[in-house]
């Protein structure tokens, strides 16, 4: 249904501002915020990736797509045991 | 690994990998299922203290302490909330959150990429001797990402970040998740960032094989691992009673069977069900299959459940026969009732007989283990196949291991089949697929970046790579079992990898972030993209060319249709195709002429220059190969070989020639 949610990876632009692990998770969680007042981030990346996981609705995650910063919202994607 | 550290030449060669402390202090990140830290492939006799380098931890939780660690298994983490997300809450009972392994394929890819030796090992019975890891020094650090439902990109992903923070020399993901662009697979993105840190990434290449374009993990940093079998097998004979001996495979102790001929029934004429030939859960009638031993085909269920089905019905020995879909591949189980795998061709015909026969009967041999197989190794059917289906120019597999067949630790939570039923717990279990070729070469990779601690992934990869051979001792191509026909390098990319060439390679193919971002610049992609993939803004200000990308293959695509020449009208001559590659001397000075083999008379092949001079260690020369061609048909594939040689050491390169 339009309001299930699913997990969703989103890619946030890497600023230019000095990468302390507070500005990161203001940055994330605002960006969030704007799409959901419930959505909570799951995970945060700074290594391997620069954004967070989160559970969305579709709808929640076409909006957070279309901001600024903002350079994919992955669904989550499931790997098999070779 | 009772046997690979032999068959790779480990230990004919002990003073190929002096005992020197670099080795312990590599760490090797598995991420999989989990581990099991009683296991004795993690026993820590004999380690020093854990490297300064370390920065993570042993995770605590449902029977899992700190104290499950130690200085072998140095770092124990779970990451489930991607899992939990989708399956709801944590069924404790089934599967435990914490970094603890009730699978089994977790401890055996930890144990074979860098177990402790352990003598004594075996599978009841089978495959006796020491199991070790390629890189039995090297310190263990395990991310469970994999549960019972599957593994999660959210999950796998922060597995990476925390890999990356951690320390760890060497990734080792025996795992994949089909074909998507670099900017949508979460492992390609994790991988470039450790990648950048100089972490090695090994993956499976998958297990969809003879396929071709069957492959995943295909990004070019990334060590894309297929699988070959050992000289190793576990012979079961089927005789029936028209005198006739079929070779099978298995791994069954326990109760013979009755002695003498006992009668044998195919589960297609058992069952009451479509597809009951497949021997699926319920689908055989008792009253049928009492006391007989059950001819079953290969496919769709597990190969143990159909022993176990067999077993439930009353049946009291398999057959279980390859259909098309497998040809003669030979994976060894070990199964719960007397039982044995037959090939295609043995399957076709022992069902002939018994159907076709009146009061079919047949034994089964069990004979052990026998080694010195030949020939070996050959490419398994299994083991996914090129051509690479995102990037056609990057030429994958990039090598093959041992992956048939290979004897690991294993979880004291499930048995060896992993079926629900089997009671039977085991140190040490026999598994096969491109999950266990890969861990080889993750601990091969620890290995040599002991010896080299300043060498580059890419520089690694290259070694392990160009000094892989593709020939038997006695001058024979490798073999695909899946055709009983030379292989090619769509099956076995590079060629069976060759531990102790690689240590001292001669020359490698270097590749830094820079090589690789302008690779996706070639590859066209947008600012977004790259940004996504490689976590900053760049800009593609330059030419970029796929074929000057510095990789130790070549994949060289010419299109079927005439091309245009400079006025616009189709071209008659021959298409040109030039690549450039750049060679780093990592050995002492000397004069490297190149030689070229080629299966493609279509193809005229020059390189220039075709001697390089090296006179200083890290000197780079560079040169040109132009392959030039008329038009093909369609799906043509055409391979040839470029070696450079100083006389000690050889360079091989694999090249691949699609038309398309």
């Amino acid at each position: 249904s339009a309001s299930e949610k699913k997990t969703y990876i989103v890619h946030v632009e890497k600023s230019r501002m000095p990468a302390t692990t507070d500005y990161h998770l203001q940055r994330f969680e605002s960006s969030l915020r704007q799409v959901s007042d419930t959505a909570e981030m799951m995970y945060t990346y700074t290594n391997a990736a620069h954004g967070y996981s989160t559970r969305l609705t579709e709808a929640e995650a076409v909006a957070l797509s279309s901001q600024a910063g903002i350079l994919s919202v992955l669904p989550e994607t499931r790997y098999e045991l070779h | 690994t009772t046997r690979t550290p032999s068959f790779l030449g480990l230990d004919r060669t002990p003073d190929a990998f002096p005992e020197s402390e670099s080795e312990s202090d590599v760490i090797v990140g598995v991420l999989d299922t989990g581990v099991w830290p009683e296991s004795k492939s993690f026993d820590d006799k004999g380690m020093g203290p854990v490297p300064s380098t370390w920065r993570g931890t042993c995770q605590t939780g449902s029977n899992f302490s700190a104290s499950s660690c130690n200085r072998k298994l140095i770092g124990a983490q779970y990451f489930s909330q991607g899992y939990e997300a989708v399956v709801g809450s944590f069924d404790e009972s089934h599967e435990s959150k914490s970094p603890r392994d009730g699978d089994g394929h977790g401890t055996h890819t930890a144990s074979t990429a860098a177990g402790s030796p352990v003598e004594g090992a075996s599978l009841l019975g089978y495959a006796p001797g020491t199991a070790r890891g390629m890189a039995p020094k090297a310190r263990v650090a395990v991310y469970k990402v994999c549960w019972t439902g599957g593994c999660f990109s959210s999950d796998i992903l922060k597995a990476i970040d925390k890999a990356i923070e951690d320390n760890v020399n060497v990734l080792s993901l025996s795992l994949g998740g089909g074909m998507s662009d670099y900017y949508r697979d979460s492992v390609a993105i994790g991988a470039f960032a450790a990648m950048e840190r100089g972490i090695l990434v090994s993956c499976s290449a998958g297990n969809a094989g003879p396929a071709a374009f069957s492959m995943s993990n295909l990004a070019p940093w990334i060590t894309t691992v297929g699988a070959g079998t050992l000289d190793r097998d576990f012979p079961a004979v089927a005789s029936l009673s028209n005198g006739k001996k079929y070779y099978g495979v298995s791994l069954f102790r326990g109760a013979s069977l009755p002695q003498g001929l006992i009668p044998v029934v195919y589960a297609g004429n058992a069952t009451n069900v479509t597809s009951g030939n497949l021997c699926m859960t319920g689908s055989l009638n008792p009253e049928k299959v009492k006391d007989k031993i059950v001819l079953c085909d290969r496919g769709v269920n597990a190969r143990v459940q159909k022993g176990a089905v067999v077993k439930a019905a009353g049946g009291v020995g398999m057959i279980l026969a390859n259909t098309e879909a497998n040809g003669e591949e030979l994976v060894a189980d070990a199964h719960l009732l007397p039982a044995t795998a037959v090939g295609q061709k043995s399957g076709d015909a022992i069902r002939d007989y018994v159907v076709s026969g009146s009061n079919p009967a047949a034994s089964i041999l069990f004979e052990g283990t026998k080694l010195n197989i030949q020939p070996s190794p050959v490419v398994a059917a299994f083991s996914s196949r090129g051509p690479n289906g995102i990037t056609p120019e990057i030429l994958k597999p990039d090598m093959i291991a041992p992956g048939v067949n290979i004897l690991a630790g294993w979880s004291g939570g499930v048995g060896p089949t992993g079926v629900a039923s089997d009671t039977r717990r085991v140190e040490f279990n026999i598994i096969s697929g491109t999950s266990m070729s890969c861990p080889h070469v993750s601990g091969l990779a620890g290995l040599l970046k002991g010896a080299h601690p300043e060498w580059s992934p890419a520089a690694i990869k290259s070694a392990l790579m160009t000094t892989a051979y593709v020939s038997y001792k006695n001058g024979q191509r490798l073999q695909d079992v899946a055709t009983g026909k030379p292989s090619t390098p769509l099956d076995h990319g590079a060629g069976h990898v060759d531990p102790v060439s690689a240590l001292n390679p001669g020359l490698v193919y270097d590749l830094t972030t820079e090589d690789y971002l302008g690779f996706l610049c070639a590859l066209k992609y947008t600012p977004s993209q790259i940004s996504l993939v490689a976590r900053r803004n760049f800009s593609c200000d330059k030419t970029y060319s796929l074929s000057d990308f510095n990789y130790p293959s070549f994949a060289v695509i010419f299109k079927t249709g005439p091309e245009t020449n400079a006025a616009g009208s189709p071209s008659s001559e021959p298409v040109v195709r030039k690549h450039t590659r750049t060679l780093t001397n990592v050995g002492p000075p000397g004069s490297y002429k190149v030689t070229i083999a080629s299966d493609a008379p279509e193809v005229k092949i020059s390189v220039e220059p075709e001697v390089l001079t090296f006179s200083k260690p890290n000197e780079k020369k560079s040169y040109t190969v132009t392959f030039s061609a008329g038009s093909m048909p369609s799906d043509t594939n055409r391979f040839a070989r470029i070696e450079w040689s100083d006389g000690k050491h050889v360079v091989g390169s694999p090249v691949s020639f699609s038309w398309s």
